[in-house]
């Protein structure tokens, strides 16, 4: 899963 | 969490209370582009829909539902509480120019081809550009009242500060979101111009006028 990152940051 | 990014999300916030205090202490939103505002009401919407699906925890959820409601109460002063202050034939940006190149890109450059995923970066390019109709609005009346600046200057400083924090990320997680770092930074580029005349003459007490 590359997109960790993705959808914690606002 | 780190530093940059708690400052660069309370810049955010900032940037929303100036632009509150703002129309509701001159009871106007002269100099506001209302088109701005509905495609951050659009980027919101869009990234957001992860709160469907997707904990975060409580801080992501709280700021996540407050930038939803605060955008669409904007767009309620301004499109019903104070309309009459606001002056369409001067908010004359074609956002159609800003959705379909986003939408587009969107669907080439994604993580995931499913629709959250594409709404997701539709929202990342929509918001690099979304200050648009903003900088154009500014640039033809050629001057804001330095309560406008402000909420620019704040708004800017939110995604400057996402950038240290992405290079922190990196060096501290090993993560890199390259979708959101480009299009972060294009962002911050184009605060450039304004940036360069809110500190040169805003922050030294002079009016915010444009060179003609």
């Amino acid at each position: 899963e590359g997109n960790a990152i993705l959808h914690d940051e606002l | 969490m780190n530093l940059f990014r708690l400052l660069g999300d309370l810049a955010h916030l900032a940037s929303i209370f100036i632009l509150l205090h703002k129309i509701q202490t001159t009871r106007s939103c002269r100099g506001i582009s209302f088109k701005t505002q509905a495609l951050y009401v659009l980027v919101f919407l869009t990234r957001y829909v992860d709160l469907f699906f997707h904990w975060v925890s409580l801080y992501n959820f709280v700021m996540k539902i407050f930038f939803i409601a605060s955008s669409c109460y904007i767009l309620y002063l301004m499109k019903y509480r104070f309309r009459p202050t606001h002056d369409p034939s001067l908010d004359t940006f074609k956002i159609e120019y800003l959705l379909g190149p986003c939408f587009v890109l969107a669907l080439i450059f994604n993580y995931h081809f499913e629709l959250a995923e594409v709404l997701w970066a539709f929202s990342i390019y929509l918001e690099a550009v979304a200050i648009f109709p903003q900088l154009f609005m500014l640039q033809r009346t050629g001057e804001a009242e330095a309560i406008t600046t402000h909420y620019l200057a704040a708004l800017g400083v939110y995604r400057a500060l996402y950038i240290p924090n992405w290079i922190y990320r990196y060096f501290t997680e090993g993560v890199v979101d390259p979708i959101a770092v480009v299009a972060g930074i294009v962002q911050t580029g184009l605060y450039l111009d304004f940036f360069y005349v809110y500190f040169t003459k805003v922050l030294q007490g002079q009016k915010f006028e444009l060179p003609a």
